[in-house]
């Protein structure tokens, strides 16, 4: 793990008196490998290893008995303030009904969050809707509704042949006619890149002013996560960020990358397949954390 | 890259950002970045145009040549294709089934994903845009037991070739990574040399924690090929030259779309040019 490398790197640092750019070298070669090799991206590493280049060399350290201890400090800091506050909420609409819209790359885990959201708004006394806006997939409709009869929650439909611009609109009418506070839009996936695809999700922010949009992110994905939660955020303005597959074993810094170019919360992880309440986590900074580092 | 620099380290640390950034992750890098030197050293190499031609040699060499996905005669010719949840698998059976018909193969597919809702419609759609025929099983059925059914309903209808889908699923859920190998024995009883192809299908977004797919994928049943997907988007793949390494199975095929002819034969050199693109 990182901490039993920087243990060794540490070792050499006592007793070499004043810290130099040379002696913690070594340390904070240990520390780019590992982000790196939990997909950090690249640039975002850089950056993180500058800062705490800055700071091991600056007055805190300076003349300190322990420098090794101040540095795990410092990684530790800088790593939690980039990592960002505990899990944020989603946020609920002052009135009418709050309307979540997802969206993400292909395969991402969109439509099962969207079954999970559904279950967790059940549980805490909400009434929600889950609506079918991805007309491209095949048999899309027919899964979202699959998961809804799991859920016991009703799904919105038009079939395909309707735009999901129009679809997520009347949805929302939809929703005020039969008392349903909470609707949840899963939408196609889509490559960041696709002019047309991310002028469909701009329009229906526009038509329908979502209460709060989600990014959806595989955590295995690499150091492409930076352009795709760039681009997202720059089009739709995001709200927060759901990471999915956790529950494997990928070290997840794309979290970190994602962090940095938006500085939007990572509000859920999904931890599994299954659609129940356990397979949908807060977030936890410090866990990530650690995760990322190994 | 290619216009007339000087070899510095600054170039050097270009080069390895490129790489980083294309996921090919800490340790190819350092292993490509070490024998670049060493042939700039022992070719006495000076202008950064030079210097691109071994960078992409050196990655060639790693990928070893183009190895295509060839039907063999062996009614049918049984390809078993895995990987993790969302990876692509189901699109890119479409995408096959519609090109070996193309080619004038009769060609039957098998809903092995007998778990996710909407797994076998899903297919089934495919299926019907490329002319393949799908054999599913009833409610509840086992996997293994729709693939057993789908092989002698191969050999009965004469086909050519058997496409088999399978769940996704994560390498760290050791219950699933045995089924795979269930399935995979389960073919070899029915259907001599069964399953003649294995293709791990990658996520082309995917980071490092492809390596270990591959590796453990791998563990469960022997993989002859692999499928990197979704490259129509802004990732490179760059994993597959370590993935190539670790587990010895060439890249065959990859996606490039989400249409049924989005699907082309691997070609190393296009996609080291790609990755400087
Ligand atoms: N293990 C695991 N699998 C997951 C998780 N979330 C989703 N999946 C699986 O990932 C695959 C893709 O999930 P979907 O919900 O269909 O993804 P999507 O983003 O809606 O896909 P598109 O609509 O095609 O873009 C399915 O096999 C899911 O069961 C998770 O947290 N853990
Ligand atoms: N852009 C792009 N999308 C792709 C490509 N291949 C597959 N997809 C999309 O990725 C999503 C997931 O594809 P599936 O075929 O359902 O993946 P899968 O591996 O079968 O998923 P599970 O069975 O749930 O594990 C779908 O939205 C596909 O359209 C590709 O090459 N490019
Ligand atoms: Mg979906
Ligand atoms: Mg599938």
């Amino acid at each position: 793990s990182l901490s039993d490398r920087l243990q060794s790197t540490f070792k050499r640092l006592k007793g070499q008196g004043k810290l130099t750019e040379n002696n913690i070298s070594d340390t904070l070669r240990e520390v780019r490998r590992a982000f790196l090799e939990a997909d950090v991206n690249y640039k975002v590493t850089r950056e993180f290893i500058e800062r705490i280049k800055v700071r091991a060399l600056g007055q805190e350290v300076l003349g300190s008995l322990t420098p090794e201890l101040q540095i795990a400090r410092i990684i530790g800091e800088e790593l939690t303030q980039l990592m960002g506050e505990k899990a944020e909420k989603i946020r609920i609409a002052p009135s009418g009904p709050t309307v979540v819209m997802l969206a993400g790359l292909q395969g991402a885990g969109k439509t099962t969050v969207a079954a999970k959201l559904a279950l967790r708004f059940r549980k805490e006394g909400r009434k929600p809707l889950l609506v079918a806006a991805d007309v491209y997939r095949p048999a899309a409709i027919k899964q979202l509704q699959i998961l809804g009869e799991q859920t016991e929650t009703p799904v919105f439909s038009m079939g395909t042949e309707v735009s999901p611009v129009d679809i997520a609109a009347a949805s929302v009418k939809e929703a005020l006619a039969h008392g349903h506070n909470c609707v949840i839009i899963d939408t196609a996936g889509r490559l960041h890149v696709d002019e047309t695809l991310m002028d469909e999700l701009r329009q229906i922010k526009e038509r329908v002013e979502p209460t709060e949009i989600l990014l959806i992110v595989d955590a295995m994905t690499g150091q492409d996560a930076v352009n795709v939660a760039e681009n997202f955020n720059t089009d739709l303005e995001i709200d927060g960020v759901i990471l999915t597959k956790m529950d494997g074993d990928a070290r997840g810094g794309a979290a970190l990358s994602i962090r940095h170019v938006t500085q939007k919360p990572i509000k859920f992880i999904s931890v599994g397949e299954k659609i129940e309440a356990a397979a949908l986590e807060e977030f936890h900074p410090e866990r990530m954390s650690s995760r990322i580092l190994g | 890259l290619r216009v007339g620099r000087r070899i510095d380290e600054d170039l050097m640390e270009e080069i390895e950002e490129i790489l980083i950034q294309s996921d090919v992750g800490v340790d190819t890098t350092l292993t490509l970045m070490d024998n670049v030197r060493e042939r700039v050293k022992s070719e006495g190499l000076s202008d950064s145009s030079e210097l691109a031609s071994v960078l992409k040699s050196e990655i060639l060499n790693l990928l070893g040549v183009d190895v295509p996905l060839q039907i063999k005669d062996e009614k049918p010719y049984t390809i078993l294709v895995l990987g993790v949840n969302g990876a692509g698998k189901t699109t890119t059976i479409g995408k096959l089934a519609s090109r070996f018909i193309a080619d004038g193969h009769r060609v039957l597919v098998a809903a092995g994903d007998t778990f996710r809702a909407a797994a076998e419609d899903q297919l089934s759609i495919w299926c019907e845009r490329a002319g393949a025929e799908l054999i599913r099983g009833g409610e509840n059925a086992e996997p293994a037991s729709v693939v057993f059914d789908a092989i002698h309903a191969a050999k009965h209808r004469d086909a050519d070739v058997l496409i088999v889908d399978t769940a996704g699923r994560l390498h760290t859920k050791k219950p699933l990574m045995d089924e795979l190998s269930k399935i995979g024995r389960v073919m070899g009883r029915a259907h001599t040399g069964a399953p003649h192809e294995v293709l791990l299908v990658v996520d082309g977004t995917v980071g490092q924690n492809a390596l270990m797919q591959a590796k453990i994928f791998n563990e469960a049943v022997p993989i002859t090929g692999v499928v990197v997907t979704k490259l129509d988007g802004t990732a490179k793949g760059g994993i597959v030259i370590a993935v190539n390494a670790e587990i010895g199975a060439p890249v065959k095929l990859i996606g490039i779309g989400e249409k049924l002819d989005d699907l082309r034969d691997f070609a190393g050199a296009d996609f080291v040019e790609a990755l400087f693109a």
